[in-house]
């Protein structure tokens, strides 16, 4: 729920404010990229509708916001694009090199799994990067990055819910990715109780 | 047993 408010908070500034600025493009194809590998399972698997809608909202949803920002006439022109210049190209390399090494079996399904669990795990470094960088931390951006923080390290919570109740619980590929990306968000999640707390605007030190 | 795994989350 945390992630569809996220996303829910990403498309509301975007379409209230007709402006996509502090907002990683980086990120977002990365994201974009995460769910087309991650959901390769819609047409093998089903699990429940639940788990079929929520994939088709992932994955239409990230698609809708990276073609905002590179093709609506309006929102395109305040992409912060010199601000963005992570080099986001490495973490897909990076991410594709460890999936062919570390995967739960080699067929191509289970290594675009795992290049998507690794690539989700980095793919909030562009939109980090960019909000340093502009210092200034407008509010929807800002509750936008800690819902989506917030969805993972809820996962951490779940997962050891599972390992308690479940007979086989092991997956330890997504359990490390996970703790990995939540860790990431700790400096962000840092700055975003001190400014809850003061009552003041989200500020990060530059 | 050797039930195949499938990745349930999301």
């Amino acid at each position: 729920m945390t992630h569809l408010i996220s996303i829910l908070v990403l498309l509301l500034k975007i379409y209230a404010t007709k402006s996509c600025s502090g907002i990683s493009l980086k990120t977002q194809e990365l994201y974009a990229l995460v769910f087309l590998t991650r959901y390769l399972d819609l047409f093998t698997d089903f699990i429940s509708v639940y788990n079929t809608i929520m994939k088709l909202v992932f994955i239409a949803s990230s698609l809708a916001i990276v073609w905002c920002m590179r093709m609506h006439r309006v929102v395109k022109r305040s992409y912060d694009k010199n601000l963005d210049t992570f080099r986001h190209y490495f973490l897909i390399l990076g991410s594709l090199v460890l999936a062919l090494l570390v995967h739960e079996k080699f067929t191509i399904q289970e290594i675009f799994w795992a290049f998507s669990i690794y690539l989700e795990a980095l793919a909030i470094l562009p939109q980090l990067v960019l909000l340093q960088r502009s210092g200034n931390v407008d509010n929807l951006t800002g509750q936008y990055v800690f819902f989506l923080g917030a969805y993972r390290a809820f996962y951490i919570l779940n997962w050891i819910y599972r390992y308690f109740t479940e007979q086989r619980f092991s997956r330890w590929i997504a359990c490390v990715s996970g703790i990995v990306q939540t860790a990431l968000y700790a400096d962000f999640f840092y700055y975003y109780f001190i400014s809850w707390k003061n009552n003041a605007k989200l500020q990060l030190p530059s | 047993s050797s039930e195949e795994k499938v990745h349930d989350e999301l």
